[in-house]
């Protein structure tokens, strides 16, 4: 499973919380405007956030991020 | 397996149940109006609980938390 | 496989049977109006009880519970 | 695969049947009107018998028992 | 895989066939009319046979048996 | 894989051919009118054959034996 | 995979050629008309061949065989 | 994987071709006119070639052979 | 996975390409017109080249190959 | 799973980000105008990054990259 | 996995990139105008260019590449 992301502005950040026990952040990964991203679910990786303005491509559909 | 989560409002809560015989919160995750989190069903989360405005995307279509 | 129940009254009781040679209820959870919970069927629930007015998204279909 | 089946009238049962050489009657699970069960086919259980007015959703179809 | 078998009138029987070298009945479940039954092939039973008025759901479809 | 058998008439058999290097018959089920069987390919039966007026509800569709 | 030939005339055969290095007939199935026989691929038999007018339903359609 | 061909003329040959380092013609096969064979990619034949006028079936289609 | 190719003309070649670290031509398999050749990709052939007129079909769509 | 890039200005490009718990770039490839890239997510590779004009075709839809 | 590229014009280049920590072209295979190639997703090549006018077919739709 991937998601695919595309940053409508700048400064959209793509979080990666950790697998297991313990939920924390390990990576930021940061998008200026019209930078896609493609980020797969991982052994490192169980839950992703994302914040900013952002157009979001999932297997459960299409999304907007941000106010 | 994930979902996908939009909150519609500040505040909203995405929280972990823990697998196995006890069933309890192991994480909260805050989200604000705009942000969305995606999080998969894991060998620690076997149960979900979303408290607050959100939209949620899964297999089994979408739908609308909060009052 | 999980199932995903959104409380349309408060106090709506999502209860997990045990697996096994033995059906007993091993963990109640409690929703408020409006709450969504997510859980799957896991090593230790083998089946799910519902009671109270709520909306159920399976891949069987969408179902409403309660009088 | 599981199940789901909402009771229509008090009074409904859900019997569980033993898997193996021998078929007798592990478990009866008492629904009342609105109550809604998920259950699945597991090791203990490979059929399943409900008695009562309910309403069954399963990957073959829905399907009203009792008279 | 599973089928479901609802009883249109009384003493409809549902009959497992042992699955190996030899084949004869191991089990015979009577069902009431509007009684339902949902039954696995298993590592016991490798065919079925049914008898009387009853309406049966599989994956090949919808049939009813019966004069 | 299993397939579903009307009879049609009385007198309908359902024959189970072995698997392996040998192909002989190995059981012979009567059915008479309105009796349904479903039979598995199994460990010992490759193939099946089919003699009187029948409908056969397979993956491949629907037919009807006999003259 | 298995596939279902409906006799249209008799004397039908179908006809078993062997997996292996080695490719030659093992087993001749004679059908009358109307019979039906449903026949996989197995680990004798890597390859079926039809004679005479019959009816041949399989996953990639439906066929009629002889002049 | 199996793919079935129905010859449309006289002697149309089926030819499996080997597995492995070397691609060779390991059988031949004729069919006659209205004659149908069903043939699996096996362990020892990972090409098929046809040669005479016929129909052939498979998961990509139907198409005719011949000139 | 397999593909079909139908030659539209004399002389079409199917070229088998290595798999492994090297890339290099392995068989070379000619078709005269309206002759069939269907091929599984193998633990020999990572990449197959198809020269000269012929259609081809496969799993992404039908393509006609040559001038 | 792969996706596919197509270039539509010069100067694209296709980032690999490393899998583990670590989170770096491995790989920068550049497409100039038409060129046209298709990667997998791999053991080395869990995200892919895209700066510049392009257009971008996943299971999940396709895209455009760029300002 | 595979795709298919039909050359448009002369020269078109298919170029197979290493699998592993180290990104580098192996195998470069030129194709003339009217020549199709289907290559796999292997062992050694995680990742595909092509270069100059031609059509590709993947299961994620077919596109031109080239100016
Ligand atoms: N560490 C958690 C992260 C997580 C995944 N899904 C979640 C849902 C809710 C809260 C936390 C999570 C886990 O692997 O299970
Ligand atoms: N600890 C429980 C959590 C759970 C999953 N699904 C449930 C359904 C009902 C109640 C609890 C649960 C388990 O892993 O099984
Ligand atoms: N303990 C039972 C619970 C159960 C599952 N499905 C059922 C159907 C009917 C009755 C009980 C059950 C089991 O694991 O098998
Ligand atoms: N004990 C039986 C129960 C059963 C399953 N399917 C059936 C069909 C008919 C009669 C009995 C059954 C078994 O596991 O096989
Ligand atoms: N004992 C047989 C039962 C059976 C299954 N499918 C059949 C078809 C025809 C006759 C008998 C059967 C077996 O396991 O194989
Ligand atoms: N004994 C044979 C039975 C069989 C299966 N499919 C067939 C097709 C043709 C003739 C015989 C068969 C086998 O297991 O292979
Ligand atoms: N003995 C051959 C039979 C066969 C299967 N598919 C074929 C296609 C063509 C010729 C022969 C065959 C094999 O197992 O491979
Ligand atoms: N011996 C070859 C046969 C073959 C399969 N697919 C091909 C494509 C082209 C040329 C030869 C082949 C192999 O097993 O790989
Ligand atoms: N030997 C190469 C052949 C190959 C497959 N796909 C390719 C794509 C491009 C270039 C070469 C190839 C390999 O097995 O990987
Ligand atoms: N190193 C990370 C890369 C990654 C994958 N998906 C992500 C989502 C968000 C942030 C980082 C990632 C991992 O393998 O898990
Ligand atoms: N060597 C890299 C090649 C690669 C695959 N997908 C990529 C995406 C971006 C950059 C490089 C790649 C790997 O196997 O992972």
């Amino acid at each position: 499973d991937y998601i695919m992301v595309r940053a409508e502005e700048n400064g959209v950040t793509i979080i990666g919380l950790t697998r297991g026990k313990d939920t924390r952040f390990h990576h930021t990964e940061k998008l200026d405007r019209g930078e896609v991203m493609l980020a797969q679910f991982t052994e490192h990786t169980s839950a992703i956030k994302i914040r900013g303005k952002a157009k979001i491509f999932t297997k459960h559909g299409t999304l907007e991020s941000g106010e």
